[in-house]
């Protein structure tokens, strides 16, 4: 597969992965609203230090968001390690 | 089949790129 494309395989887990949450967090949508909060500033400020070339400093970093999602998945942690295996630098 | 709103969709997306990201710095 080209680097640029995530695989289908790719796609696939994430799409499994975004619907166990959905389903885990079915009474707690708030939690659930919260994560895709989460992603949304993560690729919303990648795509910042892109246009603004690296600017140093700028940007939540992988470490940040993984400690945002964890003290949101406080005692899922099958959540929290398969969300592991999705970040560049986990 | 899975029922996702826009933002679901969205969320995939950011998902994927990370895991595509990952499989680049593997490389």
């Amino acid at each position: 597969c080209p680097a640029s494309d995530p695989s289908p395989v790719e796609f696939d887990s994430a799409i499994s992965y975004v619907n166990k949450i959905k389903n885990r967090f079915l009474d707690h949508p708030e939690i659930y609203r919260s994560f895709l909060e989460i992603l949304h500033t993560y690729q919303k400020e990648q795509l910042d230090v892109k246009e603004s070339r690296g600017r140093p400093g700028s940007g939540m970093t992988e470490d940040e968001v993984f400690s945002k999602v964890a003290s949101l998945f406080k005692g899922q942690e099958d959540l929290l390690s398969e969300f592991g295996q999705f970040l560049p630098d986990a | 089949s899975y029922d996702f709103t826009p933002l679901d969709s969205s969320a995939v997306y950011v998902l994927s790129s990370m895991a595509r990201q990952r499989r680049a710095s593997l490389s």
